[in-house]
């Protein structure tokens, strides 16, 4: 097995598969186990007792149980260690990638994907999440943010302000992720920060996941028109590259180090260059 | 001009766009209104900067240029130059330690704004990153070092290319490819 590790973190890597298996916060030296992965819903384009198909409006999936991305074999792990930063880097498909880094003095794991162009040539519509496994006792329960600012409590099939219909299980128990989200139990806590707004849910307990980006193939008939289905500058398809901030700490730190590491998100510092040499007097 | 960008972003905060559920040719619109505002605007934050920068040195600072591209190891100054400044600035009211990650071709020395060398990382741009960039940069390699930058205010690292014989300071990072 492959351990990456800082002054905050250790995550340990399954040496044969090349995916992630367990974060340990070092200063209370508490674990989890966490499995992190990429996988995809099939585009529903509608069935015979319901033709609403999957589109920019909604999301719709033809099975609630999402299809992974991971062959099952290897994702061809390289790690590179060294004294700025150390990064583990996967390769899902030959569209898809991830580069998971842990910085010196940083409490955070970042989890750099890129994806893209999605396939499309047989005609199904993907839609990717990203999804962390933990063994996490959640008890159906998960937060997300409101634009940014405070963190809410999501039960699954359940609203507290109107009777829940489920009219489906997956996108149902759907929102909006605008800056994070995070699982918990009484003493442990992932908090999964985002660079974008995008959705996600925690269908199983200690399940988190992120739909990072979506290529459908058919109009939901809700007024656009078209599929979802940007075919960019070279037309076929785009490619998406985000960042995931994770943080794996106590519930009793986790707001200070979400809120602070929110921030410096949000603001990062911006960089210009110059060819100038500034006079150091 | 200037409030070119406030107006773009007036009309973005329509509903589709919002939303994502513009049609593509619309999104494409929001985009390049986007685009041109961002440009202006990039053009008045470079001559602040270079306004500023001048005050503290006896030699005139050029404007700064941005590189847009830099989430793919795409910026042609730092590409190219055997000599660039690095200017950041934080926007928050209290100073910030970060990573930049450099597209570049050499090795350079890193030098903070206190006159003092950086540590840095020099390592291979990732497959998955040359494919991502497509047509677009020629950065063979990244260059990662800290950053510590005040509340409100900017920092300049100055990076130099390595001649022979030079020190590094710069360090190659080891690679492990685990046989599966």
């Amino acid at each position: 097995d492959e351990v990456i590790e800082n002054q905050f973190l250790s995550l340990t890597f399954d040496g044969s598969t090349g995916l992630l298996k367990s974060m340990t916060d070092k200063r209370t030296k508490s674990s989890i186990a966490v499995s992190q992965s990429f996988h995809w819903y099939e585009s529903s384009t509608g069935t015979f007792l319901f033709s609403q198909a999957s589109g920019a409006y909604i999301f719709r999936p033809t099975h609630p149980t999402p299809k992974p991305l991971f062959d099952g074999t290897s994702v061809g792990m390289t790690v590179i260690k060294g004294p700025v930063v150390t990064e583990v880097r996967q390769q899902f498909q030959p569209w898809l990638s991830q580069v998971i880094r842990l910085y010196p003095n940083k409490e955070f794991a970042e989890f750099e994907w890129t994806v893209g162009p999605i396939p499309y040539k047989d005609g199904i519509g993907r839609e990717i999440i990203t999804r962390f496994d933990t063994d996490l006792k959640t008890n159906s329960t998960f937060y997300t943010d409101a634009n940014g600012r405070q963190m809410l409590k999501r039960i699954l099939n359940h609203r507290a302000d109107w009777v829940y219909v489920n009219s489906d299980p997956t996108s149902g128990n759907y929102y909006p992720i605008n800056s994070r989200a995070y699982i918990k139990d009484d003493t442990k806590q992932l908090t999964v920060l985002t660079d974008r707004s995008l959705g996600g849910s925690s269908l199983k307990d200690g399940s988190l996941e992120i739909m990072v980006q979506r290529r459908t193939q058919h109009d939901d008939s809700r007024g656009v028109g078209e599929p979802l289905n940007e075919t960019g500058q070279f037309g076929d398809g785009i490619i998406v590259r985000g960042k995931h901030s994770v943080l794996f700490t106590s519930v009793a730190t986790a707001a200070a180090a979400h809120r602070t590491l929110g921030e410096e998100i949000f603001m990062a510092p911006s960089l210009s260059f110059s060819k100038w040499q500034p006079d150091w007097a | 001009n200037s409030d070119y960008l406030k107006k773009a972003e007036a009309v973005a905060q329509h509903h589709d766009a919002v939303s994502g559920t513009s049609k593509q040719h619309v999104a494409d619109d929001y985009a390049e209104r986007l685009y041109i505002g961002r440009t202006q605007c990039k053009s008045l934050i470079g001559s602040v900067l270079g306004n500023l920068m001048e005050k503290n040195s006896s030699v005139p600072a050029p404007t700064p240029e941005f590189c847009d591209y830099l989430n793919v190891s795409v910026c042609p100054i730092t590409e190219n130059s055997p000599e660039f400044t690095v200017t950041a600035y934080n926007p928050l009211a209290r100073a910030v330690t970060t990573i930049v990650r450099i597209p570049v071709n050499f090795n350079y020395a890193v030098t903070g704004p206190s006159g003092k060398p950086v540590t840095s990382q020099l390592q291979d741009v990732s497959m998955g990153t040359k494919e991502v960039r497509r047509s677009h940069g020629n950065a063979s390699k990244e260059l990662i070092f800290p950053i510590t930058v005040p509340q409100l205010g900017f920092s300049n690292y100055v990076l130099k290319v390595l001649q022979k014989g030079e020190a590094k300071t710069s360090i190659l990072p080891k690679v492990y490819k685990p046989q599966s």
